[in-house]
């Protein structure tokens, strides 16, 4: 942020801080108009994670040098600062997560595999957009609207997943040793495999364990 | 074959193995992990009772075993990619930790990082053939990520060409490396180093800490396993303290940094060179976030498509729980996130590979960028995964609950990646360092 701002020009993950000055990133005026023109575009909604992960670090960047312009020990002023500024790089991680997601996609060739990858990703960035509505509201990025829209849409793609959900966990491929589940048996045959499994328990290695006959036993004699 | 399970692979609108290449990166890839698995699981050595039915003890000796014998096996199918040594390993510990995890993770590599050519000649091969079984002592029971905060000392003494290692304060005492407790012959220390009356900071030193032929340990020196925990019931992390115990000048390793025999200390030429390592670890556990949350996802929604319950119209018969709205909102978004997290996974990986290619050209002005991005990477997947997994237990119902479900040992093996290489809230504010500085 501070190299930004000087004018310096960044390269790699955090080149949208070249953008950051104070000016421009005042939250948008409450128009109506948001950066957000379609929820379902996933380039769009790259773009709002973006925004907020500018904001995020601008906002905190600011305070941290506030501080320090107030005369608080660099230190000090870092520690104050410093729920804001893990928030700032949370919202970094995630814009990097959600952008890597979407420009995975456009490596899958296979129309069904990216159509199904294509619903995953759209689920995961709108799922986080209302997981942090309050980030994305406070800066103009989605209007009030728009979040209802994100929540009814979330809806939509969970009936659209529901078809295909055993198959994206079976696309992940573990075998039932690696996985080393009886609730998630390949063949599903749960309840038999269970039953089986507690019979090996250690404790019913006898049908009575010793501690009756120790403690049990002896009690109730005495009561 | 359970008729749901059937019913739902027969409705998917695509084929799952079309997207286990995808995550694999290849066909091939996926034929060769196969493959492996395979070598595996129909070799009868790698055959144990369910650990859930083991004492802690019994659990640890079962890891020995297997160790002992994948390290043979290796060798026999010739198995030497890092990648596929990582697959073998995981599928014969089943994605548990072993004893030998630090060994081949952190002491080989160590040594092949910052050892010279003689130290490599000296220690290398023993260590490749077990003779020395080696782990990393770095953590101690009172510092943690904040390496400069470690007490451990290592004193040079000109007159005698030796390092004097020594454990000042009970907080000082290395603590929690896993294969030290019981495992261990050997372990690279870090430990700060004072020359000529000064202190030059952390530095990497061999140390001896059992006798090679009774295992005892040796004078000067406590070692220990700290006791059980919440999971790794496999691993004997263990505690080391240091009385006094003196090695020679060539156990420093010296490959950056050096002593030399007056005494002098010769700085390395950047620092930065040690971030290689911490970003490849992270870029695993990275992985390990991706890849355990999809193991939680598999059981949850599999079983969810199994178990019929309440109802949703009355009088019909009982519903699969997948069928509940709410089900799918509390599975679903973890599904993504799952997925997301694999192809995260995937571009550290290939990052890291890539960025090592440019720091052997002397190109080191990309790493501080991906230094900061693993550590939030780190931080960000690892939480995710922390709390899917435990939400994808809870939607297992009562049964998320017992042992045969496996999302208890998923989740007490994988929790500590918040803590381990770095506590996550750390990581954080490492990655929050380079974005205000940006």
């Amino acid at each position: 942020y501070t190299a930004a701002v000087s004018g310096e020009r960044l390269s790699g993950m955090v080149s949208y801080l070249n953008n950051v000055s104070s000016q421009r990133l005042q939250p948008q005026p409450l128009s109506g108009r948001s950066v957000v023109t379609d929820i379902n575009d996933l380039d769009s909604l790259v773009e709002a994670y973006k925004q907020r992960a500018a904001w995020s670090v601008a906002s905190a960047s600011r305070s941290f040098a506030a501080d320090m312009k107030r005369g608080k020990r660099k230190e000090d002023a870092w520690n104050k600062n410093s729920v804001d500024l893990v928030r700032a790089s949370e919202a970094h991680c995630h814009y990097v997560v959600v952008r890597l997601f979407t420009s995975k996609l456009s490596e899958i060739l296979d129309v069904a595999a990216h159509r199904i990858l294509s619903s995953l990703c759209l689920l995961y960035a709108l799922h986080g957009i209302s997981r942090n509505a309050g980030d994305f509201l406070q800066v103009g990025l989605l209007s009030a609207s728009q979040i209802e829209q994100v929540q009814q849409r979330i809806k939509d793609l969970l009936a659209v997943i529901r078809p295909n959900a055993v198959a994206l966990v079976d696309a992940f491929d573990y075998t039932d040793s690696q996985l080393g589940s009886v609730l998630g048996r390949y063949d599903g045959n749960v309840y038999d495999n269970m039953f089986e499994w507690a019979k090996k328990s250690p404790l019913n290695k006898t049908q009575v364990h010793e501690s009756f006959h120790k403690y049990l036993k002896p009690l109730q004699s005495k009561l | 074959m359970n008729p749901d399970l059937s019913r739902e692979r027969a409705t998917a609108s695509f084929n799952p193995e079309t997207i286990t290449h995808i995550l694999d990166g290849s066909p091939e890839r996926t034929r060769r992990r196969r493959e492996i698995e395979r070598l595996v699981n129909d070799d009868p050595s790698f055959q144990h009772e369910d650990p859930n039915f083991l004492s802690r003890s019994e659990r640890y000796e079962v890891a020995i075993k297997k160790s002992a014998v994948m390290v043979q096996k290796m060798r026999e199918h010739g198995i030497s990619d890092p990648e596929e040594i990582y697959w073998f390993k995981s599928f014969v510990h089943r994605g548990r930790p072993e004893p030998l995890d630090l060994h081949l993770g952190m002491f080989l590599p160590t040594l092949l990082g910052q050892a010279t050519p003689e130290q490599q000649e000296r220690f290398f091969m023993p260590a490749w053939n077990l003779e020395i079984i080696g782990t990393y002592a770095q953590t101690e029971m009172g510092h943690g990520t904040h390496l400069r905060g470690l007490e451990t000392t290592a004193t040079y003494d000109p007159s005698t060409q030796e390092f004097i290692l020594n454990s000042p304060t009970v907080s000082s005492i290395k603590w929690w490396p896993g294969g030290l407790g019981k495992t261990s012959n050997h372990a690279v220390v870090l430990a700060q180093l004072y020359t000529q009356g000064e202190c030059k900071g952390l530095q990497a030193f061999i140390v001896p800490i059992r006798h090679m032929g009774t295992h005892e340990p040796l004078p000067g020196v406590v070692v220990g396993d700290i006791g059980p925990k919440f999971g790794f019931d496999e691993t004997d992390n263990g505690f080391l303290k240091f009385d006094k115990v003196r090695i020679p000048r060539e156990n420093m390793l010296m490959k950056y940094a050096q002593v030399e025999p007056d005494g002098t200390y010769v700085k390395p030429v950047s620092d930065k060179l040690t971030y290689g390592t911490m970003v490849f670890i992270r870029s695993m556990i990275v992985g390990d976030s991706a890849r355990s949350l999809s193991r939680a996802c598999t059981i949850a929604v599999r079983y969810s498509a199994v178990r019929h319950q309440s109802e949703i119209r009355a009088g019909e018969p009982e519903p699969q729980i997948l069928d509940f709205q709410t089900q799918q909102y509390k599975l679903f978004p973890l599904l993504a996130t799952a997925y997301a997290f694999q192809f995260v996974g995937s571009y550290m990986s290939q990052t890291y590979h890539r960025i090592t290619g440019d720091i052997q050209q002397g190109n080191l002005n990309e790493l501080p960028e991906l230094h900061a991005l693993s550590a939030g990477l780190k931080a960000f997947t690892t939480w995710a995964a922390n709390t899917g997994i435990e939400e994808c237990r809870m939607a297992c119902g009562g049964h998320g609950y017992s042992r045969c479900s496996g999302i208890p040992d998923i989740y007490v093996t994988f929790t500590p990646a918040c803590t381990y290489e770095g506590e996550n809230t750390v990581m954080m504010l490492q990655t929050a360092r380079f974005l205000v500085k940006s």
